[in-house]
């Protein structure tokens, strides 16, 4: 744990008023690798300690607590402001079907994301969706959404041809005529460097009305999470990212790389693969498991 | 007189950054990095000590790591081979077991069945039934709950027929996860029970695009059934997958295929070569 290695280099701050910059060489650099070892992105990394050590120089030995405790304390708060500090709401107050639309990379959880807002919506929300599918390239991908919302009780609009545009109005139009107040729509895996895919996301922005875009991230990935993020918000325009896969033992410090580049809110986070394990995004909690 | 290569701090940054942003490990940058301090200080360079200079020579060595003679797929060529596939959500197995098939299917002319033991996941068989079809080789699945029971069965039919390569798919599974992790161990077992042997090949499929936790996953896995290899999937993305180097220095594992695309053809034996040039592009 990221407390018992600073505990060391703290050892020599007993007895001192102020926490001075050579107390805390040692513990900046366990923090950074800590940091590292949970996939921050090492740009991020390094704007992070300079800033955050900043405000740890200088600061008061308090009285009530350990100098490691304190440290650890001012980067968890730091931390946890990056990642939250931004409402977690969707954009739904719009003229209804609200739509929202999922993107992501390949295998990042938005099929089973997307059947886990609809549930999560009605449930917790009383709203009443309708999801659909434009992912015509996946074996199964529609099916697979099918299922999910028979599963979760959810209407469930059939693709009546495999032309994405069609899929879209088709499905706006279905969702308004049985008095849905959300459509969610399902889009297949994409690379953000992938131009093609990433003109068929604009495409849709640009002929479907969307209020809402949520870019899905799986929580394992690498340092390549803060061009995931970049790319995608640039190129498409994001609302806010959903973190899956919580409940493996991957840090995921891809929300704070992520967060920290597109300033776009973490809204919410899968924590199983059961239709009821989408939760709103807790910014300290993520903050020490980040930490270590 | 040749002037002997210096290397200073902010080289050496410009190169632990290049290392750590293709997902090398902390610890393996360090161990690459005190390496070419070693050598820069043994050995007589000639070029300009620019952090290119430095980062060929890391690929140099890691291109050393990563050549093993265990690279080639392992099959028995007198009785039934299995081949296992295992790893977390949404890795790429599924994908794989079907493009690993078609390249089969391609190089030679064994009887090859892909098994759909993910009995869990929304049309996971479904999705697996229509990769069968592109690679044009035969199906097995079930009404069976149980993967093993699945599996026990597939065999079955497997030694029925004849088959002489049979593929086992099976649901993605968080490594931490204990009670998935035990039923893929009782997988492996009805493989043993079934065949007196281990699968001739048990892969590990690990997203090419993730961090750190690839090396707990390998390590987890690792634990539970005995894996001779792994696959590194969506190496066309932006990602280095530089935990590679881990996994086969750290855990001794030969890296057999990388996954290059969505289609049939997008596998490719691993070559060392290219992936260690690749990594600081
Ligand atoms: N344990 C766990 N598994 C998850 C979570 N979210 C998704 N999964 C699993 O991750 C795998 C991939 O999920 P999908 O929903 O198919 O991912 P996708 O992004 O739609 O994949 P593509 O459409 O192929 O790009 C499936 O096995 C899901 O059950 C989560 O929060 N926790
Ligand atoms: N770009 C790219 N995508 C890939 C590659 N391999 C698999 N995929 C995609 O990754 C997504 C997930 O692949 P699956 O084969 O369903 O993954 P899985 O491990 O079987 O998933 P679960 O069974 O849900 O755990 C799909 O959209 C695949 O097309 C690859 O090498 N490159
Ligand atoms: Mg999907
Ligand atoms: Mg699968």
């Amino acid at each position: 744990k990221i407390s018992e290695k600073i505990n060391s280099s703290f050892k020599k701050l007993r007895g001192n008023a102020v926490i001075s910059e050579n107390n805390v060489l040692d513990a900046l650099k366990e923090i950074r690798l800590s940091l590292l070892e949970a996939d921050v992105n090492y740009k991020v990394v390094k704007e992070l300690i300079d800033t955050i050590k900043e405000k740890a120089i200088g600061s008061e030995v308090l009285k009530s607590v350990s100098p490691t405790e304190q440290f650890i304390k001012i980067f968890n708060d730091e931390l946890s402001k990056v990642l939250g500090g931004s409402t977690t709401d969707l954009n739904l107050k719009v003229k209804p079907p609200a739509t929202i639309l999922i993107i992501g990379l390949q295998g990042s959880g938005k099929t089973t994301s997307s059947a886990k807002l609809g549930k999560f919506l009605k449930e917790k929300s009383k709203r009443n969706p309708s999801l659909c599918s434009v992912d015509i390239y996946r074996p199964a991908a529609i099916k697979q959404l099918e299922i999910l919302c028979g599963q979760a009780k959810l209407n469930f609009i059939q693709n009546d041809n495999d032309k994405i545009l069609d899929i879209c109005r088709n499905a706006k139009e279905k969702a308004y005529n049985v008095g849905s107040d959300t459509l969610i729509i399902d889009t297949a895996g994409r690379l953000q460097i992938d131009e093609e895919m990433l003109n068929e996301l604009k495409s849709i922005k640009n002929e479907i009305e969307i209020h809402e875009t949520l870019l899905v991230i799986d929580s394992m990935i690498g340092q390549e999470a803060i061009n995931v993020a970049k790319n995608f918000n640039d190129e498409i325009g994001i609302d806010g990212l959903v973190l899956t896969k919580l409940d493996g033992d991957a840090r995921g410090g891809a929300a704070l790389s992520a967060k920290y580049v597109t300033g776009k809110p973490i809204k919410l986070f899968g924590s199983g693969e059961g239709l009821d394990m989408l939760e709103i995004f807790h910014p300290e909690r993520m903050a020490s498991r980040i930490l270590g | 007189l040749k002037q002997s290569v210096k290397i200073d701090e902010n080289t050496i940054e410009l190169i632990e950054e290049a290392l750590i942003m293709s997902d090398v490990s902390v610890q393996t940058t360090q161990i690459l990095i005190e390496n070419i301090k070693k050598r820069v200080k043994n050995e007589k360079f000639e070029n300009e000590a620019t952090e290119n200079f430095f980062l060929d020579l890391i690929s140099d060595e890691v291109e050393k790591i990563l050549k093993r003679d265990d690279l080639e797929l392992n099959l028995n060529p007198h009785r039934l081979s299995v081949i296992l596939i295992s790893g977390v959500n949404g890795s790429g197995k599924t994908t794989t077991v079907g493009k690993l098939s078609g390249l089969l299917r391609k190089i030679s002319d064994k009887r090859i069945m892909l098994v759909a033991a993910d009995t869990f996941r929304a049309a996971a068989i479904d999705q697996l039934k229509v990769w069968s079809e592109r690679s044009n080789v035969s199906f097995f699945s079930n009404d069976q709950k149980d993967p093993a029971s699945v599996v026990y069965s597939a065999l079955d039919d497997a030694i029925r027929q004849n088959i002489e390569i049979l593929i086992i798919d099976t649901a993605g599974r968080l490594a931490n996860n204990s009670n998935l992790m035990s039923e893929i161990k009782k997988i492996e077992d009805i493989v043993i029970k079934k065949t007196n042997s281990l699968p001739q090949e048990t892969l590990l499929v690990l997203d090419g695009t993730s961090g750190q936790n690839a090396l707990s996953q390998i390590e987890k896995f690792k634990e539970v059934i005995t894996l001779t290899g792994v696959v590194i999937t969506k190496l066309d993305s932006s990602s280095k997958a530089g935990f590679a180097i881990s996994a086969s220095r750290d855990f001794d594992l030969p890296i057999k295929f990388i996954g290059v695309g969505e289609k049939l053809e997008d596998l490719v034996p691993f070559d060392p070569s290219e992936f260690s040039r690749a990594l600081f592009k």
